[in-house]
């Protein structure tokens, strides 16, 4: 909640960084961290969503492959899939966010290409029009 | 204690 306080007046890496060391921390670090972070990522402000996506970005490269493992399942990609896509949440959501969410599936598509179902999801993106160049 | 590890998976949501 404080990482991705709307009332933060910037991105608190204090935080931020904190989120990653409990992750890291517990057992069941990465499984309940993803849901609390799509939960966040969905948010209607703009500015708590664009604070979790920063916080996923951190969780990445910060968290290891057990994050990685939980972020590379359908369960969590279809929370993002929901983000940019029309039929669910994309066209409530702001242009800020869904770029945001695109740049890091794509990110991850080149990083992590062991990562398979990131790369299945991008893709199906691509090919449903949704994602554009 | 012993944890659960949660492999399961749900499949690719449909656009």
């Amino acid at each position: 909640d404080k990482a991705t306080n709307p009332s933060n007046r910037q991105e608190d890496w204090e935080y931020i960084i904190g989120f990653c060391d409990q992750i890291n921390k517990e057992l069941e670090g990465p499984q309940i961290a993803v849901r609390l972070l799509a939960h966040k990522i969905q948010s209607p402000q703009e500015w708590e969503a664009v604070q979790a996506l920063t916080v996923l970005e951190a969780c990445m490269k910060n968290c290891g492959r057990r994050f990685h493992n939980e972020v590379g399942k359908f369960r969590f990609l279809n929370e993002l899939i929901k983000v940019v896509s029309p039929k669910y949440l994309g066209d409530r959501v702001s242009e800020k966010v869904k770029t945001k969410v695109i740049e890091l599936l794509y990110s991850w598509t080149v990083a992590l290409p062991e990562e398979s179902k990131i790369k299945d999801a991008y893709y199906m993106l691509k090919r449903q029009g949704i994602v554009m160049f | 204690t012993v944890s659960f590890h949660d492999d399961s998976d749900e499949d690719l949501l449909n656009v």
